[in-house]
């Protein structure tokens, strides 16, 4: 794992974050509660939690969707490419391709349409660049910065949570049972 | 678009999906450091946009394989545990043109991945002996 320059995080003591969705999108409630599922897997691990507010302005967090330059300096390119960025602490903007096909439930893997993106998956990844995490070098993590289409990855592993556990610490109800790596099992690797 | 489950993804559009943003750059498979090919300033692009070219306005990149592209793709094929070949293999390329985040790998010059955790200089006399440092971790 690595975290962004100055390691910037949320202030001590923070317990809880709040959410918005840009309300020009209008999701519906099953896309905002893939949302809800991907925040969860952070919350399972360390102290923040999460909730939904309708207030977008007021929002720790604030989750659009844009096409091409929408007026951050990182214009998404279209189909594939860049799929979503999102903003170290504490700034909270989560930005998400609209030019993708987004698969909101169901086996992304079974989708006929190659250029079909889990939306859980980019948004795990991406609320991990909210709280402080960089990218990582470990394949399986969910850090890693590339993810194929047609490819569901949502379960955090010890990178991750080793990671965002340095920053805020752990959950008391977390019992440990992430999955490890390749990395993490191969003692010869130097770090 | 948004598909509810991908059962509901039509067949004339599974039929016609549109290329993906950098699928061109296969073209520059193969390619290796001191020689020029059309259209490579467009690669150094996206090494400058997550992290690996720094100090160089985009205007100004030729469509030379530099040492700065290959130092880029050296740091490249590094973070991601690739051989580190400074030349655009298939094994990079397939690397390359895979959709990501598009929140930088290399930050300021100063992170991550595991770049950050070497000592990597990229002087002819160092780049197949690159120096390891621990990392408190």
């Amino acid at each position: 794992y690595s975290f962004f320059p100055g390691e910037p995080r949320w202030p001590a003591g923070t317990k809880s974050l709040t959410y918005a969705f840009d309300p020009n999108e209008n999701l519906d409630e099953t896309t905002k509660q893939v949302f809800a599922n991907a925040f969860n897997q952070w919350s399972k691990v360390t102290t923040i939690t999460f909730s939904e507010t309708t207030s977008f302005s007021t929002a720790d967090i604030k989750i659009g969707f844009y096409s091409g330059d929408h007026g951050d300096g990182e214009a998404f390119d279209g189909v594939l490419g860049t799929l979503a960025h999102a903003f170290s602490p504490t700034d909270g903007r989560f930005h998400l391709d609209k030019a993708e096909d987004w698969v909101v439930s169901g086996d992304v893997t079974e989708s006929t349409l190659s250029n079909a993106v889990d939306l859980e998956s980019v948004a795990v990844h991406e609320i991990g660049h909210l709280l402080g995490l960089g990218h990582s070098s470990v394949e399986e993590a969910i850090m890693y910065p590339t993810i194929s289409s047609k490819t569901r990855k949502v379960e955090l592993v010890n990178d991750d949570i080793d990671g965002i556990q340095q920053l805020y610490g752990s959950n008391p109800n977390f019992t440990g049972t992430s999955a490890t790596t390749s990395r993490d099992r191969d003692s010869s690797y130097g770090f | 678009r948004f598909f509810p489950n991908p059962s509901s993804i039509p067949t004339w559009m599974s039929n016609n999906a549109p290329p993906g943003a950098w699928d061109a750059y296969r073209n520059f498979t193969g390619c290796s450091p001191g020689k020029t090919y059309d259209g490579l300033s467009k690669l150094k692009n996206y090494f400058q946009r997550f992290g690996y070219i720094t100090n160089a306005p985009p205007s100004n990149f030729t469509d030379d394989f530099d040492d700065a592209l290959e130092s880029a793709v050296r740091a490249y094929q590094q973070n991601f545990n690739l051989n580190v070949t400074g030349e655009l293999d298939n094994a990079t390329m397939n690397y390359i043109v895979k959709p990501r985040c598009g929140v930088a790998d290399i930050i300021n010059g100063t992170t991550s991945m595991n770049s950050g955790k070497f000592n990597f200089n990229n002087t002819s006399e160092n780049k197949e002996n690159p120096k390891f440092h621990t990392v408190a971790h």
